[in-house]
């Protein structure tokens, strides 16, 4: 049990490195325990974007903060893979360059698990697949399969 | 465990039965602010078990379909297939199969669950998701607003994510 | 005291419901006293937008939800005014549509109070009087009067 | 009680001095994610009284700027200047004039507050912004993400929002 928690702990804490440093082009993120070898403490997450230095979570922008959540769970795949994931507009707090490096991630993150995300940005929506509207009528919902045109 | 088809009947703003085949890969769902977009993943996190604290509502009532000036619907549906290929669900299923299908019915002041077509009780379908690895309140759904909660949460909650994974 | 509470809490229901209507294009907004007559008690909102239900706040979509609470910040002006308010991306969760119609709103605003807005989303960019731009050089900020093109 | 113009120095990202003009009318800062836009509206309330907690920091010297690879520098100051016509602030304020200038400047781990150039407490700086109806906490300064925080306040909390307009 402890082993597989270690193992499991290491595996989760590189895939967050990568999906961090493919999301800010560079930096280093990283998974520790806050009492190092006790499997009962505290997980913690740090995280460096480039040219900066490390400081708490809390000092990190909006978007950073964003980005760094994101990394964080579909590094968890690394343990354990979800059959699907279920975004509800995880993009809002993102500028157009790193709407467009989320986009790209997901589509990548989207050969293995099914990605199912909901949007308002442009940015995001060019990357799907197949993509779905939402139309209201009379306070009833409507839902219907939009034809793609020029996407990724 | 990946969701191929959700059927929606009377549901919060689904009146009539609406059907949403989904396929592997990436999916958007685009719409206007209150359209109802956020309504599909309330569904589908409710067939899965979802409480109606946790889909913006404080009784089952409130998610019947209740349309402008007029009666709220008697009863909602929700259905949902699940592919089941190359998972040893044994006894856990009535009739093993590549698909699994659920659901849940609300009326009256409660609600049913189905598995099969079968009723069943709640528990096997905590069973069944947890073989999938699908659990309706896990950290691969993330609802409208709560993506940076994962940070905020405390060191300890943050380690029970690492648990549910290890 | 008391008339003044009244007096006050009936002015601001009533921008609240003006300015409710003006970003829902109809429907209706109010304010009401959980125990009628006691201004010790809890202060209740009531919204519903046009051709819906009234519903409780929370069963209202994530964009709908941030208009209401950007008319009741605005309404409350009707009471004492403040010089000058700042808004940190208030606009994340909305659709281009809404996102028109609240620089609208603030553009209007504007003319009383001085309105800062921090925002990602060109639609509302584009009705401000005066664009400032943020870089990042080397971890250090800098800050730029930007010129206006294609103003409203 | 409008905002003429900001000064900072040495506070979060701002390493070099940084002066922005403000004017009346609808202004709209912009600028890529991380780049320090919260971080202006930041100054603008730490000048104003805002506590190290509530701006994103658990102590103070975290307001210090840090470069990456250096040193921390060892003090920082942010000046605003307030259109104070047509408000009577008689002896709130040592000279009446038609701008105030306030300033708080961090050294060492605590911060001093200046007023019209000379050094005064906390609380005159308090007196002074709540007779230009300008509460650094207040209602009229919304946080990013927090902008739907005052319909999820319980009716008591948000009745006292309108005791503060009453
Ligand atoms: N029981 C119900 N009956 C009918 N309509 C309902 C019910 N419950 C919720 N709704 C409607 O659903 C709408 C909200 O839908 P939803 O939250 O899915 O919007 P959305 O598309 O996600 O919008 P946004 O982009 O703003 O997040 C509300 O306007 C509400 O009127
Ligand atoms: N004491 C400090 N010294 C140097 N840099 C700091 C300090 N505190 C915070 N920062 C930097 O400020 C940045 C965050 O700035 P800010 O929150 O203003 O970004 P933003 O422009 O609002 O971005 P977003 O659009 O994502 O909200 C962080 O990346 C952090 O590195
Ligand atoms: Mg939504
Ligand atoms: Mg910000």
């Amino acid at each position: 049990k402890k082993e597989r928690f270690f193992s499991v702990m290491e595996a989760v804490s590189a895939e967050l490195n990568r999906l961090f440093c493919q999301l800010f082009r560079g930096g280093e993120a990283e998974l520790s325990l806050a009492e190092p070898g006790n499997i009962e403490s505290g997980l913690l997450i740090r995280a460096r974007p480039p040219a900066k230095e490390t400081r708490l979570l809390d000092a990190l922008s909006g978007g950073e903060k964003t980005l760094v959540a994101i990394a964080f769970v579909l590094s968890l795949a690394a343990g354990r893979p979800a059959p699907f994931y279920l975004l509800d507009e995880v993009d809002a707090a993102l500028d157009q360059a790193n709407s467009e490096r989320l986009a790209r991630l997901l589509k990548e993150f989207a050969k293995e698990a099914q990605v199912i995300v909901i949007s308002h940005n442009e940015e995001v929506v060019r990357y799907a697949d197949r993509v779905y509207g939402v139309t209201m009528r009379q306070g009833a919902s409507q839902v219907v399969a939009l034809e793609l045109v020029g996407h990724e | 465990g990946t969701i191929q088809r959700l059927t929606v009947t009377g549901f919060k703003s689904f009146r009539r039965r609406v059907v949403i085949p989904f396929h592997e890969g990436f999916t958007a769902i685009i719409g206007e602010n209150g359209t109802g977009k956020s309504n599909i993943f309330d569904a589908l996190t409710f067939v899965m078990g979802r409480r109606s604290r946790a889909l913006r509502a404080e009784r089952m009532e409130q998610l019947l379909h209740a349309p402008p000036n007029g009666e709220p619907v008697s009863e909602a549906l929700v259905e949902i297939t699940l592919d089941a290929r190359n998972v040893p669900l044994g006894e856990l299923v009535p009739e093993e199969g590549d698909e699994l299908l659920l659901g849940r019915r609300i009326s009256g002041g409660g609600s049913t669950y189905r598995l099969q077509g079968k009723t069943c009780p709640a528990r096997s379908v905590e069973g069944v998701l947890s073989a999938l690895s699908i659990e309706p309140d896990g950290h691969h759904i993330v609802e409208q607003g709560m993506v940076v909660d994962v940070l905020e949460r405390s060191p300890r909650r943050r380690r029970e994510i690492l648990d549910e994974v290890a």
